[in-house]
């Protein structure tokens, strides 16, 4: 669900963005 | 630099997420969930700036989206005078962090 | 939404300022200071992806910039260990910044 990172894996509290009103961001990988 | 590799690496080192920071006439205000998997506590984090007292940190629990079971568990980890909003001086904020650290850290039976 | 105020939160909140986060063939880095006035560590955070470890933590202590009184007080509140550079899992990560947050929050005595 793009919300999961290859490097940490699941963030619970990033899902808890919904308790204030908005969608959980994805993690999007600026090119380093 | 991507803001949610930032946020990603507060998660997991610190155990708190920011979900959105904004600014109103009132100050500057972070929407912010701590915890673990033992215990997670969504609230908003408030700075508010005033000449004499210089900044003042207001804390307001989120508590209205929390089923019975969470809000039992959850009253089993903090003191009651957190479930309430709270102010304080910013100097105070690290000790406010760690101790909703520690609470949430604790690891609750569930009772039934 | 600026990336600065959410690092401002972090720095006063958690005690941690994120310099620059950077990704190589290696993996992803964070340039990292971590203290309070007792003491500060600056240091790089390195997540190594492996498929079969899962992702793994580099921790690379930076030191040559410190000044020998500095290096004197950090010899008085972080263990030897924490002179190297270390690696270990992923799920450690919260017990690694608890860890260096007491270390550097002890207050030490100047001996001279």
């Amino acid at each position: 669900d793009g919300l999961s990172s290859p490097y940490f894996g699941d963030s619970p509290l990033k899902r808890r963005a919904p308790s204030f009103g908005y969608k959980p961001r994805e993690t999007v990988f600026s090119p380093t | 630099e991507s803001m949610e590799l930032v946020k990603d690496l507060f998660e997991h080192l610190c155990g708190v997420r920011v979900h959105k920071c904004y600014e109103d006439d009132a100050g500057l205000w972070f929407d912010t969930s701590q915890g673990s998997r033992n215990g997670i506590m969504d609230y908003k984090l408030g700075f508010v700036r005033s000449d004499e007292a210089g900044t003042e940190v207001v804390y307001i629990p989120l508590l209205k989206q929390r089923s019975s079971d969470e809000l039992k568990i959850l009253q089993q980890q903090i003191p009651s005078y957190m479930f309430d909003t709270l102010s304080f001086p910013l100097k105070s904020l690290p000790q406010f962090y760690s101790k909703m650290a520690r609470c949430l850290g604790k690891e609750v039976r569930d009772r039934d």
